[in-house]
């Protein structure tokens, strides 16, 4: 019967494209907003 | 071999320089400045004095960082956290000079050295990786390679008017690379391999962000690759875990394509579903079922669809495989196209199967390339053929032809597994509304209706039933056809004996009945 | 009707390095860049807690309901990713605007005594990312220069 695709971690319902919070064909989560590398100002690199 | 006495040692000196300015500098205001400095010093060691040199302090200094891997991956005394934490901060490092030199190298105007720089740093890693896959067999670890080249391609792709103008080149350089590095070659990279390639960076670029689809064709490529690799392990069902994780993720990484991406999976179909295998049956419908996202699918289920009267069935769809170029030998090619035009010679469809065989071998007996590219390239004719007469392909219009002789005497004189094939070719034609799923759709139909045994008409149902039955999705073509099979009297479906073979079969086809009422 | 086929000897090989591979498979922190705190490393928790992202996690919206002090941890503990993007938005919405040299918050704690061209003083409330706390600051000179 295969498997029942909806349960693989993508939200196919998604109005949004999935591919920029893929997490990668392992993962069953999409990637989280501080997993997601943003081009902040170089001053909030605080660190 | 025969690299100058003492450059292992300046490579390594050299590095590790440049990890104490990278890690003081990490988070700099100004990291150009400190390679600036760097490149003099690497300078004055003679590395940039020639292509050569560059070559062997490249090859050198990722020998030393994948050596560095492997050492902290097997030192028990400390936890793969920590291991991979050393690891990455020396591969991230390293990769950062590789960016700068390939962003630094030539002038602005010359996006040529950079690029040949790129090429060479990838080829030489690529190298790098197959040996030690050969040398190391089954201890070999991706881990370092997987991060050299995931990091290079990010840093390669961070915000920069000069990177920014050679993302095609700089996609290209990485997709020939994974190409070459494809699972059949690498299966001990295989994991970070699909991993790499549906990177959300990665997929962004090659895919979204390059203007005119220009990526798209390799990226077909290498989902062939996955395909292929995948394919042996696959036709045996059950599936052992290795490739159970690996098939799965393909699933993933086909849903994201089939949510963001589908009209590539539209354009690409026929390539997958020459190397997909037969039994996937799932996982082809998801390509299947991809259509353009300006189109609007009318319900199957809507009770006296009119297919032939909606406009896209007059329109044909894109298919940028070069699937003609499969069928060969040229001199059959030539046979074929000849009898296409003139139904002449009769001995053609005789010798039809011969030209489809290439073995005894039960399960393996057909050219499924050719059958596959034969059943495509026969109904594209079909329908110029049907149009150069002013007529449009319908159950009347695509009888009583050369194209439809070839049909049916491929669906009475091939065996069950040949015929299960060409059922299959038809079958993969049946997608989005346009005018192969309309033909095939009627042509799938009209070999039912004229079969002169029952066992065609079975092996058509099962050829449909079994790409029903599956877990969603379906694609739309298949669903009409199969609407329309079930539901029009002059198909006497209801009539046939392996309807009612058995009562779960009976139960299944009277619940598709229901839901199509 | 095809059954099974019997895999040749080069897919032996390619399985017994697939096999071998699948015992170190790629974590997903593997393709991230390194970062001081947080990696992207799923862990197992209790299957009680909550196992996904709450629903429109990575909007502005959402960080505009956190409380001030969640704000001011994803700025500092997430830095460089959408989340602390999303973080200064919210804050900047609750007018704090970050000093570009102390890398600090601040909001005005009363109209300023002084506002020219060049900056603003009075006091203020700041958050103090070493010692974990917000602060007031009287008399302190905001200059424009260094507004973010």
């Amino acid at each position: 019967m295969g498997q029942d695709l909806t349960g693989l971690g993508l939200n196919l319902n998604s109005q949004e494209n999935l591919h920029p919070t893929f997490a990668g064909p392992f993962a069953d989560q999409p990637c989280r907003a501080q997993d997601i590398e943003h081009n902040v100002p170089p001053e909030y690199l605080v660190n | 071999c025969d690299d100058p006495p003492g450059l292992q040692e300046k490579t390594e000196y050299l590095l590790k320089d440049w990890f104490q300015i990278y890690f003081t500098q990490i988070n700099g205001r100004d990291p150009v400045k400190a390679f600036g400095m760097f490149i003099n010093k690497m300078n004055m060691y003679g590395i940039l004095k020639t292509d050569d040199m560059i070559t062997r302090f490249i090859r050198q200094g990722t020998q030393f960082c994948i050596e560095l891997s492997y050492r902290n991956l097997n030192d028990p005394q400390i936890s793969q956290g920590v291991a991979k934490t050393k690891i990455f901060q020396c591969i991230d490092a390293y990769v950062r000079l590789i960016a700068l030199l390939v962003r630094h190298s030539g002038d602005v105007g010359n996006p040529n050295m950079k690029i040949n720089l790129l090429n060479k740093v990838l080829g030489i890693v690529l190298g790098i990786l197959l040996q030690d896959q050969e040398l190391r067999s089954t201890s070999f670890q991706q881990l370092g390679y997987h991060r050299f080249f995931i990091m290079l391609f990010l840093e390669l792709s961070a915000p920069d008017p000069v990177l920014e103008n050679l993302m095609l080149n700089i996609v290209t350089a990485f997709c020939h690379t994974y190409h070459l590095l494809n699972p059949s070659t690498a299966p001990g990279f295989c994991y970070s391999w699909l991993e790499l390639i549906s990177h959300r960076v990665f997929i962004g670029r090659i895919l979204a962000q390059i203007p005119q689809q220009k990526g798209w064709s390799m990226y077909s490529q290498l989902l062939m690759d996955l395909f292929k690799y995948l394919a042996p392990f696959l036709r045996n069902a059950e599936l052992a875990k290795p490739v159970q994780l690996l098939y799965k993720g393909t699933l993933r990484v086909l849903l994201v394509l089939l949510h963001d991406f589908p009209e590539f999976l539209c354009d690409y179909h026929f390539g997958f579903c020459d190397v997909i295998p037969p039994n996937c049956i799932q996982m082809r419908n998801i390509i299947l079922a991809a259509f353009p996202r300006n189109m609007r699918l009318p319900d199957p289920f809507t009770p006296n669809l009119k297919v032939d009267m909606l406009p896209e069935t007059a329109t044909a769809p894109r298919i940028y495989t070069d699937y003609v170029k499969n069928i060969q030998p040229l001199m059959f090619k030539k046979d074929l196209d000849s009898y296409l035009k003139a139904r002449a010679p009769v001995t053609f469809l005789s010798e039809l199967r011969g030209h489809l065989q290439i073995s005894n071998e039960p399960g393996s007996r057909y050219n499924i390339p050719l059958m596959n590219a034969l059943v495509l390239y026969v109904g594209t004719q079909a329908i110029i053929h049907i149009r150069s007469k002013n007529l449009v392909p319908n159950m009347t219009t695509i009888v009583h032809s050369a194209h439809m002789d070839i049909f049916q005497n491929l669906a009475v004189d091939l065996d069950n597994e040949g015929r299960y094939l060409f059922l299959n070719a038809i079958a993969n034609q049946l997608r989005y509304p346009n005018s192969h799923t309309h033909y095939f759709s009627c042509a799938v139909l009209y070999l039912f209706v004229e079969a002169n045994s029952e066992a065609i008409q079975e092996q058509i149902t099962r050829v449909l039933l079994e790409r029903l039955i599956v877990n969603r999705p379906h694609p739309w073509g298949l669903l009409i056809t199969f609407i329309e099979l079930i539901k029009n009297p002059v198909y006497k479906f209801w009539e046939h004996e392996f309807v009612h073979c058995a009562p779960e079969i009976e139960k299944l086809f009277e619940s598709v009945a229901r839901s199509c009422m | 009707p095809l059954g099974p086929s019997p895999l040749h000897k080069e897919h032996q090989f390619q399985f017994q390095m697939m096999e071998a591979a699948y015992y170190h498979l790629p974590q997903p922190c593997d393709s991230e860049k390194l970062t001081t705190y947080l990696h992207r490393q799923p862990v197992q928790t209790p299957l009680h807690y909550p196992q996904t992202q709450l629903p429109h996690s990575d909007t502005v919206e959402f960080f505009q309901r956190l409380s001030t002090e969640t704000l001011f941890f994803v700025f500092y503990y997430m830095e460089g990713t959408k989340a602390q993007y999303l973080a200064a938005k919210a804050l900047k919405k609750q007018s704090w605007r970050f000093h570009t040299k102390y890398m600090m918050w601040f909001q005005r704690h009363e109209e300023p005594k002084i506002i020219n061209d060049d900056y603003e003083q009075g006091t203020y409330i700041y958050f103090d990312y070493e010692k974990w706390g917000q602060r007031k600051k009287e008399g302190f000179t905001f200059e424009y220069k260094y507004l973010e």
